[in-house]
């Protein structure tokens, strides 16, 4: 009776791992039939996996180092810090420009990335768009490339060769709208008075180029008309061999905004637990929910009026819920982002869960930090582990258990780290 | 600010109902 105890008490608290299943495949293992993703229906894969078509591109030029990944995922997080706590002026976007947009202005999207592919155009084309929950702006690199373009896989949109494209004129309030959508005032051409938009993101990445309509497919049955987007003529940066961005923030001109009719403002979202299998974005209230599904109330945040905030209230490691106090979440808040890769948590809180998670795993060799992860482990010589298991509690008692591979980040076997990270202090 | 990233996202199904004011949670295959 006492080892069953013990067994249970084991189930609830750790997870056993097979650490093969921790390292990603070279082989892509496709959850679903292509044929299956209708009615509002991504498929989701990360962009730098064998499930991309960019993947073949990544080997050609090489997939950048879980060290320059890590990097790029503080970049963003310094920018999202810097635009939470400095309402930008808006900078004016003249029609050459390209360099002197103000930097931070929007995200890091070079990091760990999940791309959708959706068609664009009559006929469509099929474009690979990095999807970006932190930022509103849809737009992809588009010929003459009047300026710049960089390397992408899929053929660079063309919309002279689109019946269903239209520019948009510097006087329609939707131009205006960019303002607030990407932090930089729009622009005028002159001569055609079409609307020149600009964003630039926190490593320097950028895009400018016309503010257009279009037709965008996502299915068969998902098919809309006069889509606001980026046709982007000076577009540098480190997308990965991605066409552009599609951006599923708040603002009116994301995705989401534009397509409410539809879908009601509604979107899921399953992201794989390896880079070599594949997940799914959905939109509309149509699909599959699952059946433990828990809700928490969405918020916002001083500033940020893109980001989706929710109220983080704990966080408990093997089952005992870390004594921090609840100002500690409540003063700076939280929020929820598709395109940060490694979770940020007030540097009160981190200390906490490390101390925590550390002391669950004394068992095992510790190793060498790997950028802005601290608590690493020598697994090689495991062919399981057990790891503590960690749980979020949000604002409406909802408790969300993490996945055992939303724990860990896996370098190589010998550096196998805890996926968090610390803010440099609890107020920033 | 805190932030929630895709690590701590993955095989979990997010669903934003921004009209109903929630985002909900549940353990998912993402099959």
């Amino acid at each position: 009776a006492t080892t069953a105890a013990k067994s249970h008490k084991t189930h609830q608290t750790h997870h056993t791992l097979q650490l093969s299943s921790l390292l990603p495949a070279t082989i892509c293992t496709p959850a679903t039939k292509e044929d299956n993703y209708n009615e509002g229906l991504l498929k989701v894969v990360h962009k730098n996996g064998p499930c991309a078509r960019l993947h073949q591109q990544d080997q050609a030029t090489g997939s950048p180092t879980d060290d320059q990944l890590l990097e790029q995922d503080q970049s963003r997080v310094d920018s999202i810090h810097y635009r939470l706590s400095n309402k930008l002026s808006p900078h004016n976007v003249q029609q050459t420009d390209g360099t002197t947009l103000p930097a931070k202005s929007g995200s890091v999207v070079g990091s760990g990335n999940y791309i959708v592919t959706v068609g664009l155009g009559t006929p469509k084309r099929d474009l690979s768009l990095i999807f970006d929950t932190g930022s509103d702006l849809t737009w992809t690199q588009c010929q003459p490339c009047a300026r710049s373009c960089y390397s992408q896989k899929e053929t660079i949109f063309d919309p002279s060769k689109s019946s269903s494209y239209a520019n948009v004129s510097c006087t329609s309030s939707s131009c205006s709208d960019l303002t607030s959508a990407t932090g930089n005032t729009p622009g005028c051409a002159s001569g055609s008075s079409t609307c020149l938009y600009g964003i630039q993101y926190g490593d320097q990445s950028f895009s400018v180029g016309y503010f257009s309509k279009e037709r965008i497919t996502l299915t068969r049955s998902d098919v809309f008309d006069g889509f606001l987007f980026g046709c982007g003529q000076n577009n540098r940066g480190l997308f990965g061999g991605a066409a552009g961005l599609l951006g599923l923030g708040r603002n009116k001109i994301s995705f989401v905004q534009q397509t409410a009719q539809k879908y009601n403002r509604v979107f899921s979202y399953c992201l794989p637990s390896v880079s070599s299998a594949t997940g799914y974005l959905s939109f509309g209230s149509g699909g599959k929910v699952s059946s433990s599904l828990k809700y928490t109330p969405l918020s916002t945040i001083s500033l940020g009026d893109s980001f989706y905030a929710l109220n983080l209230v704990g966080i408990s490691v093997a089952g005992t819920k870390l004594s921090i106090p609840p100002s500690v979440f409540t003063s700076s808040g939280t929020i929820i982002d598709s395109g940060t890769v490694i979770s940020r948590l007030p540097a009160t809180a981190y200390s906490a869960l490390r101390s925590a998670f550390r002391q669950q795993m004394t068992g095992y060799p510790s190793a060498a930090a790997v950028s802005i992860l601290d608590t690493c482990y020598d697994l090689s010589s495991y062919s399981s582990a057990r790891i503590p298991k960690i749980s979020f509690f949000f604002g409406g008692g909802t408790v969300v258990e993490l996945d055992p591979q939303g724990i860990l980040y896996v370098v190589r076997s010998t550096q196998v780290c805890l996926a968090f990270a610390g803010n440099s202090d609890d107020s920033s | 600010v805190t932030i929630f990233g895709n690590t701590q996202q993955k095989r979990l199904q997010v669903v934003y109902d921004i009209g109903g004011g929630r985002i909900g949670f549940g353990p998912a295959s993402c099959s």
